[in-house]
């Protein structure tokens, strides 16, 4: 998909 | 948010808690790597670049503030005050720092899940962090006497990687499509980096002498 990246960690 | 995850921003909060307190009370930064510092800096500034336009949580967006705001102040006490200045251990801090820059920047360009400016900057602050701790452990290794402070802010960065790697694998087993290479390669190697600094950090506590590591 071409959905964003969700980078959820620190 | 797992409990390994929790304990894993908290002891990254702890180290860098460690090393203001050593450097903002006790005005001394000896034995401790301003290439490292400078490093960390960069990676945040590449890192959080959607500090602004993604929001995740608060509990994101605050910790993001205070790794982006601690690691600047940091080399900023390390270059410009009078006092931290002068206990700056120059001559055995030598590595050349420049030169993972710029291989990571190549890394990430070709090695990223999706080639955007900020998903491009992100992967290389990923690849950066991996081994931005090398001037650190090269100076330890020259520094003669370690001090407590030294030693506990290294030890607390150390059992933060650890702790993100058994957050990886709960989320692997517990949420669905969670597959991440890039961070978990890369997070692999930066804690296999520490395993030698663990192993005489734990042997000098265990048997209560001062820590020392070998040339």
């Amino acid at each position: 998909g071409t959905e964003e990246n969700d980078h959820d960690e620190l | 948010m797992n409990a390994f995850r929790l304990a894993g921003d908290m002891t990254h909060l702890i180290s860098v808690l460690v090393l203001l307190l050593k450097i903002h009370t006790i005005k001394s930064c000896a034995g401790i790597s301003l290439k490292t510092q400078e490093l960390y800096a960069l990676v945040f500034a590449t890192r959080y670049l959607d500090i602004f336009t993604d929001f995740i949580s608060l509990y994101n967006t605050v910790m993001k503030l205070i790794f982006l705001g601690s690691s600047f102040s940091i080399v900023w006490y390390m270059r410009r005050h009078k006092l931290v200045q002068r206990s700056y251990d120059k001559d055995h801090d030598t590595f050349r720092h420049q030169l993972l820059v710029l291989p990571c920047l190549i890394l990430a360009l070709l090695i990223h899940e999706q080639f955007t400016f900020k998903e491009v900057m992100w992967t290389f602050s990923i690849y950066l962090e991996a081994v931005a701790i090398l001037p650190q452990l090269v100076l330890l290794q020259r520094t003669r006497n370690i001090d407590n402070l030294t030693g506990q802010y290294v030890f607390f960065l150390g059992a933060y990687r650890s702790l993100y790697i058994l957050n990886w694998i709960y989320r692997y087993f517990t949420e669905p499509h969670y597959v991440h290479w890039i961070t978990w390669i890369s997070g692999l190697v930066q804690t296999l980096l520490y395993a030698d600094f663990f192993y005489y950090y734990i042997s000098s506590w265990k048997n209560n002498v001062k820590l020392t590591l070998p040339a």
